[in-house]
């Protein structure tokens, strides 16, 4: 099933919390 | 003895950018961009030029009360002398490790230690357990407990080679070399621009690079 070959380190860097281009918002 | 001027200070933790560029990727005028943007998050609810925990949280969420394991480690690397605030030299020469031309080897470290929650020198299957579970809950994803082991499972034993049960750091780094979009989420394509995502500031500038 397609989750399991998911890689968990993938999953987690899509983290909002990760993704510190909001800091440049206006 | 004759009394010294006293030399302007704008802030605790202010530093120089002439300083943070020749240690950073950052070119002077993009440095002095950064403490634009440096002033704008820090003032957002305490107005004391250093950026708490709230105002990080405020700046990535739109929401001073909203907890995130990931954000918070974030927080915690940027904030090295970790007295619980991010002062400016904190922020720049930690944001100079999402810079597009910063060394691949810098950003692998730096994904590193984040995910070292419990700072043993390790990623271990607890912690890439705990991360995932975080990650489910901020996206209200539901997978079953077998599932997620098992995605746990699959990618522990694909990074850990040595299969000592514990993510080195010579195993991440490898692992990110052949999985590099592991890795894209350290890369800030606005850093390049800096200087014009803050167009006010250039006109202001002091130092022409």
């Amino acid at each position: 099933t397609a989750p399991v070959t998911m890689n968990a380190f993938e999953l987690i860097s899509t983290s909002q919390g990760l993704n510190l281009s909001s800091l440049f918002e206006k | 003895m004759g009394c010294y001027p006293s030399k302007q200070v704008k802030t605790p933790g202010y530093e120089e950018p002439t300083v943070l560029a020749a240690e950073t990727p950052f070119t002077v005028s993009e440095v002095e961009a950064l403490y634009e943007l440096f002033k704008k998050l820090s003032s957002s609810i305490i107005d004391d030029g250093l950026i708490h925990k709230e105002e990080f949280q405020l700046a990535l969420f739109k929401n001073r009360n909203k907890r995130n394991l990931f954000a918070d480690r974030i927080f915690d690397l940027f904030d090295v002398k970790r007295n619980g605030v991010i002062e400016f030299g904190e922020f720049v020469r930690s944001l100079g490790i999402f810079h597009p031309n910063a060394p691949v080897e810098d950003k692998i470290a730096f994904a590193f230690r984040l995910y070292d929650l419990r700072h043993t020198g390790f990623i271990e299957r607890e912690e890439l357990k705990e991360m995932v579970l975080a990650l489910l809950h901020e996206s209200d994803l539901i997978l079953s407990d077998d599932v997620i082991e098992q995605i746990v499972d699959k990618t522990f034993s694909d990074a850990d080679t040595k299969g000592d049960g514990k993510i080195d750091q010579e195993e991440w780094k490898a692992f990110v070399l052949k999985h590099p979009s592991l890795i894209k989420n350290m890369t800030l394509p606005y850093l390049k621009d800096i200087t014009i995502v803050f167009p006010s500031f250039v006109l202001s500038s002091e130092v022409e690079d």
